[in-house]
């Protein structure tokens, strides 16, 4: 059965989409 | 990354494995209905018995999938690997696919977070299952290797405490102010879990919702896996990503829209936990067995072990005079035997007792090296003083076969020129008779007296019928 493909519109991010957090 | 870590080891627990003898059951999955702060949310709970063999850390699409960058259904990425429960896993990056943090996928390191602070859960080589932050050099411990590891944002529960306000310290952002971690971990969503309970069994959790609509925050989610019993576990990847795979079946409620608003469809996610049948340890059998039933059946008369990999030849194991292979003993030099405990017989050497010495007058030589120098002279003396008699006898015995051989012979010309001469007289008294002339045989009463015509026969010659 073809669902289809999904939106990806149920964002649910823990840090900020543009930033990249520094590995230590 | 807001709080600093100046030592070496980080913060993390180690369970350790059940007994190798623990029989891994099948999976149970409970489907649950309850009720967080008066919404009903619906979700699953799953334990696995013995998760060093029923559970693996999946690449998107199957091997590769995370080199590749690839995005996969959990649907798809189960059915390749055959899992009876599936979640998605790890977190990516949505706009171009790739796996974030560290992903141990079945022995094979296919992604790393260099260090990066998050949660991480995994299960070593000998099935420790271990929660929390981990340096890289741990990470890549050789010694006692990850076989499945992933990555999640917030160690929820810590060796039975929740352990939210620890996490949010040690993997916030650095720019607090955005309040996008907070927000993270406050907001109610579709959310997903893995850990383990007190017995070692890896427990797989999710929720169905919707950001901001339905579903869990994070408190309730560690609160409800307390109350199962859970003793570590990480929160892993949410929102539209949440979804939960049964035999191959979607069975959850994804919060993603389709293209079609009406519906909604599964994501294409990254990695995927999976739980599958009991696999082996190692899942080849060391190449020396094959795997039925999560158990390897090992091939040939010596190899042993739940792994297949130690070599037994027996309770004499070589009798310390050898090396036990999988052929079996294979004897030091000097002895010979299944269980080398023979040592080679007289007059051979070497290993396996293959070499004739090559010693003079037959001696005996070591059995080891062949020398016929090492302590020979009383087993060399010995066949010395033995040799001239055994040569004796040696004679003597030809001679008399040789006297017996010729009187036989003698005897039989003897017989044959008898029966030679016999035979021609014969021939020659037969010739005398055959040779024209006619003997006279005279007749004779059975009495024994003479008929009077014979008696008369001189001088009647007239009457030739008489007789």
């Amino acid at each position: 059965i073809e669902e289809g493909a999904s939106r990806d519109d149920d964002l649910l991010l823990p840090y900020p989409r543009a930033r990249l957090r520094p590995a230590r | 990354d807001c709080t600093p870590v100046h030592t070496g080891s980080l913060k993390h627990e180690s369970w350790p494995p059940p007994p190798a003898s623990h029989e891994a059951g099948p999976p149970s999955v409970r489907t649950f209905v309850s009720h967080f702060s008066g919404r009903a949310v619906s979700g699953h709970l799953t334990r696995a018995a013995a998760p060093l063999r029923t559970f693996s850390v999946l690449e998107p699409g199957g091997p590769g999938g995370c080199s590749q960058k690839r995005r996969a259904t959990v649907e798809e990425t189960a059915r390749v690997a055959t899992c009876r429960i599936a979640q998605n896993g790890g977190f990516f990056r949505m706009n171009t696919g790739e796996c974030l943090g560290n992903v141990v996928s079945d022995g094979r390191r296919v992604s790393s977070s260099g260090g990066l602070q998050n949660a991480q859960f995994g299960i070593r080589r000998d099935g420790t299952l271990v929660t929390g932050y981990l340096s890289e050099e741990e990470v890549l411990d050789t010694e006692n290797p990850f076989v499945q590891l992933l990555s999640g944002v917030v160690w929820l529960i810590r060796n039975g405490s929740i352990y939210i306000n620890e996490s949010q310290a040690t993997e916030c952002d650095e720019t607090q102010e955005t309040g996008s971690f907070s927000k993270f971990v406050n907001v109610m969503s579709a959310r997903t879990a893995v850990g383990h309970d007190h017995d070692g069994q890896l427990v797989l959790f999710h929720v169905d919702g919707q950001t901001e609509q339905r579903g869990v925050n994070l408190w309730e989610m560690a609160e409800f896996l307390l109350r199962q019993g859970v003793v570590n576990a990480i929160n892993l990847d949410g929102g539209g990503s949440a979804t939960f795979v049964l035999n191959g079946t979607l069975a959850s409620y994804p919060s993603d829209h389709c293209q079609d608003n009406m519906w909604r469809c599964p994501r294409r996610v990254s990695t995927v936990v999976c739980v599958h049948e009991p696999r082996c340890q190692p899942p080849d059998c060391s190449g020396h067995g094959t795997c039925v039933e999560g158990h390897c059946k090992c091939e040939g008369r010596f190899w042993r072990g739940t792994a297949c990999s130690e070599l037994d030849c027996g309770p004499a194991n070589c009798s310390d005079h050898g090396l036990c292979t999988e052929a079996g003993c294979r004897c030091d030099a000097g002895w010979t035997g299944s269980n080398c405990s023979e040592e080679c017989p007289l007059g051979w050497y070497g290993p396996g007792c293959q070499r004739p010495c090559q010693c003079e007058h037959q001696c005996p030589c070591d059995p080891q090296t062949g020398n016929c120098s090492v302590s020979p002279v009383k087993q060399c003396l010995q066949p010395l003083e033995v040799t001239p008699r055994a040569g004796e006898f040696s004679f003597f015995s030809r001679t008399t076969w040789l006297a017996l051989t010729l009187t036989l012979v003698f005897l039989l010309l003897l017989s044959i020129v008898a029966n030679v001469s016999l035979l021609l007289s014969s021939r020659a008294e037969r010739n005398r008779h055959l040779d024209g002339d006619y003997v006279y045989h005279p007749l004779q009463e059975m009495n024994g007296e003479l008929l009077a015509t014979e008696k008369e026969q001189p001088g009647d010659t007239h009457s030739p019928f008489k007789d």
